[in-house]
């Protein structure tokens, strides 16, 4: 039975695709076996893991557009364990089509759920936006994780995302919990990190993660070359950061 | 008549909302009547200017979801010569009657048409989606602003930008200029902000601004305090760098 977690915020460039990409490739890393699925048309996760968009393969557009299996566009990645359904809605030119038709908020949902029994894992990067393709990822998944970036704004912000959650669990998805709140990107030396650290902690207790990922040069510079932080140099404190979340998280299902 | 000018780019977390906060602050302080319209649901440009999201106040949902005319959501800000239209969208509860509904993507260039003569500058801040309210901006500006963040991921995601901002030139706003290409929270000391750099200049010539925006504490630690950083700590490298833009911006529009 898969555990399904959604990366999701509306709060832009808080860390969602760094860690979706990340957290997917140090749970394969851990032998579980993981697939990540790319919701957001920009197509960064699909990019770090050197899914290059001009050329045309099966991914997303397919599962929602033609209402093709899901199983029809996984791709095998380098990394032993890790699978990727790639966003290639750009890539058909079809950004106004799924903005145009009203998608059917169930469809990601019904798809994956055929997949329940093939992986462990399964984590769906998603697009800064409260828009179709976003709230398909709550609906599908029976958790979401959401990135805070130590910063003002993000921290602004974060309230009006879990209001959203709740009605997302209110109206389609009963069953959504929180898998945790993140800590990104966050330098030791401005305050302001640890006035948003010690703010959420004071919060939320146990569903913020003890992993805090710091800011490091080496998530930044990993996804130009194609690969996850820990095979692109896997000493970087970004690349141990993330697989200590993949433990915590490991360790965290168990004990449910 | 006033210059129209969107601050854009579908990815997340590259600058849109402190360029166009501090732009603002920066045109109005060198005595340009200025009006800051915000147009990202996540309110961060009005929280920016200690518009308390608690309050209720006139704002973008009046002349989006009532028709009425902008002038009714003009507040003034302490700063002389800035005006803010601000986002009351979440407070009315009404995103999801926005994301319903097919705004009528000309209302807004309608509405702040009859402010031509009030303001030398109206910009807009707009969330991080291809959405209706960002697609709005577009089509009322006279010309786009482009922040990129000097990373691998802005500077991916930014060939799709191009090829919106053609769409929507072709299909609703023949007169659409780019205004420029802005570098956001350049770090001199990563060699990825000089390859992006570079990259870009070589690219688009003198359609990127000469300004540079520096990584910047004060940038970051302004918003809390409800300031702009010109009056938050004005001899900051970050405030300085956004005088030095609007500056850049007056002296083309001059020569035009
Ligand atoms: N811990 C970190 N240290 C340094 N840089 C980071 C870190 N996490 C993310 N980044 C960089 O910050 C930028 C924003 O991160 P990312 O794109 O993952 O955010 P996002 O939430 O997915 O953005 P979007 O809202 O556009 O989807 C990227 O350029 C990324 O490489
Ligand atoms: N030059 C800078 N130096 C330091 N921090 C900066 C700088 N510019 C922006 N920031 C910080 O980086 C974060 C992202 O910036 P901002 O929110 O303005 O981006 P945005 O593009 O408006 O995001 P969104 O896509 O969510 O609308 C914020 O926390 C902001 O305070
Ligand atoms: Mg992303
Ligand atoms: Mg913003």
């Amino acid at each position: 039975m898969a555990r399904k977690i959604a990366v999701a915020s509306q709060k832009g460039g808080v860390g969602k695709t760094t860690t979706a990409v990340n957290l997917s490739a140090s749970l394969a890393v851990a032998e579980k076996n993981t697939l990540l699925v790319d919701l957001d048309p920009q197509a960064c996760a699909s990019v770090a893991l050197d899914f290059n968009q001009d050329l045309l393969y099966r991914g997303v557009y397919e599962i929602f557009m033609r209402n093709f299996p899901a199983s029809g566009s996984i791709h095998e990645t380098e990394i032993p364990n890790l699978y990727v359904i790639p966003n290639n809605i750009w890539s058909n030119n079809a950004e106004d089509e799924i903005m145009r038709t009203s998608l059917n908020r169930t469809m990601l949902a019904r798809s994956v759920e055929e997949l329940d029994d093939d992986y462990e894992y399964i984590i769906m990067d998603s697009p800064p936006s409260m828009g179709h393709l976003m709230v398909s990822a709550l609906v599908a998944a029976d958790s979401v994780l959401i990135p805070v970036q130590a910063e003002f704004y993000s921290y602004h912000a974060f309230d009006q995302f879990i209001r959203l959650v709740k009605t997302v669990r209110l109206s389609v998805n009963p069953d959504l919990e929180i898998e945790g709140f993140l800590l990104t990107m966050y330098d030791e030396r401005t305050k302001l990190a640890h006035e948003v650290e010690s703010d959420l902690r004071r919060r939320f207790g146990r569903l913020v993660f003890k992993t805090v990922i710091p800011r490091s040069v080496a998530l930044a510079e990993a996804p130009a070359s194609g690969k996850p932080a820990i095979t692109f140099d896997g000493r970087s404190a970004g690349a141990q950061a993330y697989m200590r979340l993949a433990g915590e998280i490991v360790r965290r299902r168990r004990s449910r």
